[in-house]
């Protein structure tokens, strides 16, 4: 079962992950050690990444507009530097004594806190694109809350001209969210509820035009016109609010689900 | 710019690769 809930942060962090993890048996099992090769490069690699990454993220916060990833990113990036000063510790101690048991601890220490610290900072950054993408699920929410007070075409024309776009820019960026996940599941359902969102869309406004030729006729059937939008209106809704929130699920329980 | 921070990541977590490769390689021996 995936860790890492979208393709992008598995990519990163998988492989490092297997790293880690095996440089953590091997030093458990070698524990009297062998002498540590000159690690000057390759921790200077690191720790050249980490400032660009902390550069990078702290551009993020100061342009972002998000105020959870304000909050957040800053532990992450400092845990990130923290790491790499381990880092950069053990090596220097290791020149002096390449056996030296301590700096292997650090290194393990500095290696796990990269891996961490830069799992926080993808999350994070994660967590506020799908912020993003719910918000404009939450602006059709909004139209569809008015569908109900559509009685002329004029209104129902500016109505249509309002919630397109939105419902559009939902549809692809929903779509190419559902192709980054890595839990099947979760990508399931997003295709479902946006395939239902779109099939319910136009079957919508067409029974917001029955019911406004209805009134304006002054016929008879009013009353099932829009009982007929607002079944269709609350349709959509539950759709949307299924996708938003299958969009904040990180993890998959396959308990939860059956 | 969103990619940036993904593309700095990336560098950063094969940056950590080698450098566990390079721990493991002498490890290993």
């Amino acid at each position: 079962m995936p860790v890492f809930h979208t393709k992008t942060i598995e990519g990163i962090l998988e492989p490092v992950a297997q790293q880690v993890s095996r440089l953590v048996i091997l030093h458990e099992e070698a524990e009297d050690g062998n002498a540590m090769p000159d690690l000057e490069r390759p921790v200077q690699a690191v720790s050249c990444a980490v400032a660009n990454l902390v550069k990078v993220g702290k551009e993020t916060i100061n342009s972002s507009d998000d105020p959870i990833l304000k909050q957040d990113m800053p532990a992450a990036l400092y845990r990130v530097e923290g790491a790499s000063k381990l880092l950069e510790e053990a090596s220097g101690m290791l020149k002096v004594d390449p056996y030296s048991g301590p700096a292997r601890k650090k290194l393990i220490e500095g290696s796990r806190g990269i891996l961490q610290g830069t799992s926080s900072l993808l999350l994070c950054f994660d967590e506020s694109e799908v912020r993003k993408i719910i918000r404009e699920c939450k602006k059709v929410l909004d139209y569809l809350a008015v569908a109900e007070v559509i009685e002329t075409m004029e209104d129902l024309v500016q109505f249509l001209k309002d919630l397109s776009p939105c419902l559009s820019k939902v549809s692809r960026e929903v779509g190419s969210r559902e192709k980054e996940l890595t839990h099947q599941v979760h990508r399931e359902i997003l295709v479902r509820c946006l395939d239902q969102v779109k099939t319910l869309a136009p079957i919508l406004i067409c029974s917001m035009k029955i019911f406004i030729h209805i009134i304006s006729q002054g016929g008879k059937g009013a009353e099932e016109a829009a009982e007929n939008r607002n079944y269709l209106t609350s349709r959509m809704t539950d759709e949307l609010h299924e996708i938003i929130r299958v969009l904040q699920l990180t993890t998959y329980d396959e308990d939860e689900w059956d | 710019d969103a990619g940036e921070m993904v593309r700095q990541a990336r560098v950063l977590g094969q940056a950590t690769a080698q450098l566990i490769q390079a721990i493991k390689g002498e490890a290993d021996k």
